[in-house]
């Protein structure tokens, strides 16, 4: 008869149990587990005749792939080979068993075997244990990396670095778009330190915040198939670092140390259908980047709160001494701030302090001014005298401030003519009355 | 002028020669503002609505020379609210100011003249100047002239106007300068020159009086704006300049 193994354990006796079995037949089950499962068997008794090597009365228990166990006797006699409570569990899904009796022609009654009890159920099938066991008699039934067993079933998987296939049994080497984003770690080739597998097109990259930068640093042993006269004609390792490349890389030298100044970093790893290199391995380090010290470009530029060291994102403010102004180019600038960049660099150069010009001084109507400071020129801390055209106009002043007081401008701070007085309003000339300068004399008396 | 000299380049530097409702005269004030008689605008017996030229001359003493010096275009006439151009006998407020369009540059031919500040100027036989581009006897003047006259005896000028059967208004607002024995007086075409006394304090130049009216020229007193009750008005329309 077929039988369906289930999880919970169901009975199989021999034909007529507990009574007295007869003699002279043959009975075969077959027990079938599902997908996944192999089927379990106990014997819970066990009443067989027994007989050398059980050549009589036998129950014969076989599953593919092992040796047929033939049993007879009776459970704890000494006779026979009866099974006691061994467990049978079936490498695969099925199992048969077959009990055969030996025709008789002795009173029927004088055979009092009961014959079995046996209990049979489903248990899980560990694939992966089987697969071990089996060796490489089933390489396409295998896994070839990894085997994961579960109840009714098992999955396969890969080392890091390779691809299950289709077959879901095989891998492949998968190097083409590993991402490093950790702030520091290892990166090394497939199987390191053992060989690389061939015809590889892996790509490493490291991608880190923006204002950190990445130091590369290689482990020995360091090993790429090298030729003596050509540059890395079969395997490489090149090395770019935000895009630009900074090595290529074979041999047996351990490249040196690199610092990148980029936060991201890729490496690209060729090999090609042969070699017996051990491949390489690097750890790689990340420093937040550091902008150069800001310099002035002249004594008249302060830098507020200059700090020791500047890193991505700081920045400084720099000023002028009084009567200075910023310059950018031609620019005049009313402020000027400067951010470290994530390369490194600043994000505008240094501005010049640019002493201020007031300019040519306004034209006094009727009135005229004269340098005090050196002539012709208008910059910071210059001085003219404004004065009038005398004798027909006068400048006017308010009590109690000479006319000299009044006419003294200086070129402030603030780029403009200011008289301490009067402010930036010019002095004015004001008509003198009264005073001809040719008046009518008498002379006749 | 009558009886009186010419006067050299210099000497009256604020005299301006104002040709309206013909000759007239004028003084500089500040550089750009000219001291005027109100009838030399609006002449008494000439109802009409005047539509005359104002053109105004500065820095010169001959007249053809002055003209060629350029017209110095107006931009505001203001003339005292108090003068009345239909009350021909009455030269009440016969005073206005000439706005200049631009101001004048100051030199030794012209130059401003002072305004009064006491009364003292006013004092009696006081000496003043009159100038202008007037009549001389019968003739036009083609020169500057001048002449040096008194501040009369206010009662006296009254006196000899009434002596005269003139009912002509002498107010407080106006000063008579002159002797009837002196062939020395200003006329026609002087109106609006200044009555100029020199200060001997302060060696300036005040305009006390401006040419307003008299009866016919050097017969008698020559009736003068009193200018000094006038200062606070011109003040105000010279905006405190």
């Amino acid at each position: 008869s077929d039988l369906l193994a289930q999880q919970l354990p169901q009975q199989l006796t021999s034909p007529g149990y507990p009574e007295p079995y007869h003699k002279g037949q043959e009975n075969t089950a077959d027990i079938q587990a599902p997908e996944g499962f192999a089927v379990r068997l106990v014997f819970q008794d066990f009443d067989l005749e027994p007989s050398q090597d059980c050549a009589g009365d036998s129950v014969t228990i076989s599953a593919s792939g092992s040796d047929p166990s033939q049993f007879c006797g009776q459970q704890g006699s000494p006779l026979g080979r009866p099974p006691g409570q061994r467990e049978f569990v079936s490498s695969g899904r099925s199992l048969r068993l077959t009990f055969r009796t030996q025709p008789s022609m002795e009173n029927k009654t004088a055979h009092l075997h009961k014959g079995f009890l046996a209990l049979y159920q489903a248990v899980d099938l560990d694939e992966c244990a089987s697969q071990s066991e089996a060796g490489e008699e089933d390489p396409q039934h295998r896994c070839q990396h990894l085997c994961h067993n579960y109840i009714g079933g098992y999955f396969c998987s890969c080392h890091p670095g390779y691809e299950l296939q289709k077959d879901r049994h095989s891998c492949q080497a998968e190097c083409s778009s590993e991402l490093y984003t950790e702030a520091s770690g290892y990166l090394s080739s497939l199987g390191y330190p053992q060989p690389y597998p061939p015809d590889l097109r892996c790509n490493y990259s490291i991608r880190v915040e923006r204002g950190l930068t990445l130091h590369l640093k290689f482990l020995e042993p360091f090993e790429i198939d090298d030729h003596q006269q050509v540059h890395c004609p079969y395997d490489q390792l090149q090395i770019y670092a935000n895009g630009k490349n900074i090595g290529e890389f074979c041999g047996k030298q351990r490249p040196p140390d690199l610092d990148t100044s980029s936060n991201a970093v890729d490496l690209l790893f060729f090999t090609d259908e042969s070699g017996d290199s051990r491949g390489w391995k690097l750890h790689y380090t990340t420093e937040i980047i550091k902008c150069p010290q800001p310099k002035t470009l002249d004594e008249f530029t302060i830098i507020q709160n200059l700090q020791i060291q500047y890193q991505f994102r700081d920045y400084f403010i720099a000023t002028c001494k009084q009567g200075y102004q910023l310059i950018e180019g031609n620019q005049v600038l009313h402020s000027f701030t400067a951010v470290c960049q994530d390369d490194g660099t600043w994000h505008r150069p240094m501005p010049r302090c640019k002493i201020k010009d007031c300019g040519q001084p306004r034209n006094l109507p009727n009135g005229a001014f004269r340098y005090t400071t050196t002539m012709g020129v208008n910059t910071y801390k210059a001085r003219i005298q404004y004065y009038c055209k005398e004798p027909y106009y006068k400048m006017q002043t308010r009590a109690g401030s000479s006319e000299s007081e009044q006419g003294v401008y200086t070129c402030t701070a603030q780029g403009v003519w200011k008289n301490e007085q009067k402010g930036e309003k010019i002095p004015r000339c004001l008509p003198v009355c009264g005073k001809p300068v040719n008046p009518v004399e008498q002379t006749q008396r | 002028i009558i009886g009186g000299a010419k006067a050299k380049m210099g000497n009256f530097p604020w005299q301006a020669f104002t040709n309206i409702h013909g000759r007239g005269g004028g003084a500089l004030l500040g550089d750009r503002w000219i001291l005027t008689a109100a009838h030399t605008l609006y002449p008494k017996q000439h109802n009409e609505q005047s539509n005359a030229s104002l053109d105004v001359f500065l820095g010169h003493t001959n007249v053809e020379e002055i003209m060629k010096l350029a017209n110095h275009p107006i931009r505001r006439v203001s003339v005292h609210p108090d003068y009345r151009q239909d009350e021909s006998n009455n030269f009440e407020g016969d005073i206005a100011l000439l706005e200049l369009e631009n101001s004048v540059t100051l030199g030794p031919n012209l130059l401003p003249i002072c305004l009064p500040d006491n009364e003292t100027y006013y004092d009696l036989g006081l000496m003043g100047y009159v100038s202008g581009f007037g009549v001389m006897e019968e003739k036009i003047a083609h020169d500057l002239k001048y002449v040096r006259l008194p501040v009369a005896n206010r009662q006296t000028c009254e006196t000899w106007l009434r002596r005269k059967n003139r009912m002509d208004v002498f107010s407080q607002n106006m000063f008579c300068a002159g002797d009837p024995s002196l062939k020395q007086d200003a006329c026609q075409g002087d109106s609006g020159g200044v009555f100029a006394v020199r200060d001997q304090n302060t060696d300036r130049w005040v305009a006390t009086g401006i040419v307003s009216w008299g009866i016919g020229c050097s017969r008698g007193y020559g009736f003068y704006t009193k200018v000094i009750n006038y200062v606070d008005w011109i003040k105000k329309e010279m905006e405190e300049e």
